[in-house]
């Protein structure tokens, strides 16, 4: 099959904002991330889920050092954007697991999922693509995250 | 700023799966996709956001062809697993913004959300990374979302 997966990377440079209650309707998120583009805020991982309900949820990370821009934004905007709670969460840490041809490997992502819950360790977000599957957990459980995908992939051989 | 945005794909041979009330517990998006990878289901985006409460929900896409031994299996796997609803829906779109170094230029998804809400396109789903923005929209807007995105991007003067 081939190396499909390249390495396994980790930021703790991000912070978790989740906005919880806002209207499954057109225009709900451009309003959430028109004003923080404006701002020169950088977003990076964005993740909305599908939902039955009226309201969702939407969940982004962004620089620790524009935690305070970003609340102070976006609670301004809170009843324009029409949200219920703003949550911040310092203590998260990104892995992703860097590949390629993922999609047709799906075993890829189910690995990296069971390498985590065998060690415990609580999955709070996921966004994925064919290559890159991106995780959000506690900071604490970083280097243990990272060593133990390494291991699980076998990266460590490919050197 | 160079041209950031190298193009607008749209997928429609892929299903939307959503799983709710998901204990928000290390495994248990595990003992979803382990099945799943087992069975030979190719999974493609998956989004999870973060949750304050004790349940939480994952979005996936999977072949349409996938769609019957999909439901099957996860239905089969109902306790185990331990979700309470599951639905799927063929009438989606995914649709991808693809470019490079786009989490220092976040006005770039704020543009595709700001794109589709002037629309009137409702945004179904959205997992982001630096070099790919997906959501998943209701089919019958394929072709408007990518041609607006298209014009939006100015990616026709760029041929
Ligand atoms: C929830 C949010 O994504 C909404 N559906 C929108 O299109 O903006
Ligand atoms: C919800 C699900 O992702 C759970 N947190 C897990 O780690 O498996």
């Amino acid at each position: 099959e081939g190396e499909i997966v390249r390495g396994v990377t980790c930021s703790q440079e991000e912070a978790k904002v989740v906005l919880s209650g806002i209207q499954d309707q057109p225009g709900r998120v451009a309003s959430v991330f028109t004003p923080l583009a404006t701002a020169g805020i950088n977003v990076d991982m964005i993740v909305q889920n599908a939902t039955q309900q009226e309201t969702t949820e939407v969940t982004f990370t962004i620089p620790l050092n524009d935690v305070v821009r970003c609340k102070e934004i976006l609670n301004n905007l809170r009843e324009n954007i029409g949200f219920h709670d703003l949550v911040i969460d310092k203590n998260v840490s990104k892995i992703s697991v860097v590949g390629i041809g993922m999609r047709s490997h799906s075993g890829v992502a189910a690995k990296a999922f069971q390498t985590l819950a065998e060690l415990g360790i609580n999955i709070q977000a996921i966004a994925t693509s064919e290559i890159k599957i991106t995780v959000l957990i506690d900071r604490k459980f970083s280097e243990l995250a990272v060593r133990s995908l390494h291991s699980r992939y076998e990266l460590e051989k490919a050197g």
